[in-house]
């Protein structure tokens, strides 16, 4: 799946 | 979130606030590549613009803004408080060709071909390498303070995690990011050397030196 553009981790 | 996400975090606080320390209570940054550290507010600075346009969570934030605060405390004090005490002549990596070339590399390989993607494939891609001047500063110098290689340890310790984070988060959830897996398989392999001198001579109590 494509990552999501919203980077969500640090 | 899971375990080791948050242990993985937590080990790079760990490895920012020990370093730190080090530094304040010392009153010295002897052993420390004040260039690493440069390279490392880069990274927070580039990764973190989001900051300014999406709310994740408390802890996001938070933890982003502490990132960032000891970043440009930890480079303040390496060049400016106590720069005397810094070791400019051991720490003679030429960074340039670590960031140009990254550069480059994010403008071709990403997600999505906005500015805040590109700086955030930069910063990722920075990361994975941004340690390579401390460490060739210490085979320079043929040694490490042990509470420099404390900070080293948590510091590759918590990317490892976080490759562990990306099982768990594509068994779970389905989701994985090859970028992020990439460069984080890159910068856990350089710790590999450090991990290993780390385990065999740190933690039975002797001081790191090299050659072996």
């Amino acid at each position: 799946s494509a990552p999501p553009l919203r980077h969500d981790e640090l | 979130m899971n375990i080791f996400r948050l242990t993985g975090d937590l080990s790079h606080l760990a490895a920012i606030i020990i370093l730190l320390l080090k530094i304040w209570k010392t009153r010295s940054c002897a052993g420390i590549s004040g260039k690493s550290q440069i390279l490392f507010a880069l990274v927070f600075t580039t990764r973190y613009l989001d900051l300014l346009t999406s709310f994740i969570s408390l802890y996001n934030t938070s933890m982003k803004f502490i990132y960032i605060g000891c970043a440009y405390a930890t480079v303040y004090m390496i060049y400016a408080k106590f720069k005397a005490t810094y070791d400019g002549n051991h720490d003679t990596f030429r960074v340039e060709f670590l960031v140009v070339p990254i550069g480059g590399l994010a403008f071709l390989v990403n997600h999505d071909f906005s500015p805040l993607e590109i700086l955030w494939t930069f910063s990722i891609y920075l990361e994975s390498v941004a340690i390579l001047p401390q460490l060739f500063m210490i085979s320079k110098t043929g040694e490490a303070e042990t509470i420099t290689t404390h900070y080293l340890f948590f510091l590759g310790l918590y990317r490892a995690l976080y490759l562990m984070n990306w099982i768990w988060r594509f068994y779970f959830e389905g989701f994985f990011d090859m970028i992020a897996i990439v460069a984080g398989v890159v910068q856990t392999i350089l710790y590999c050397d450090f991990f290993y001198l780390y385990v065999t001579k740190v933690l039975k109590g002797k001081k790191l030196s090299l050659p072996a």
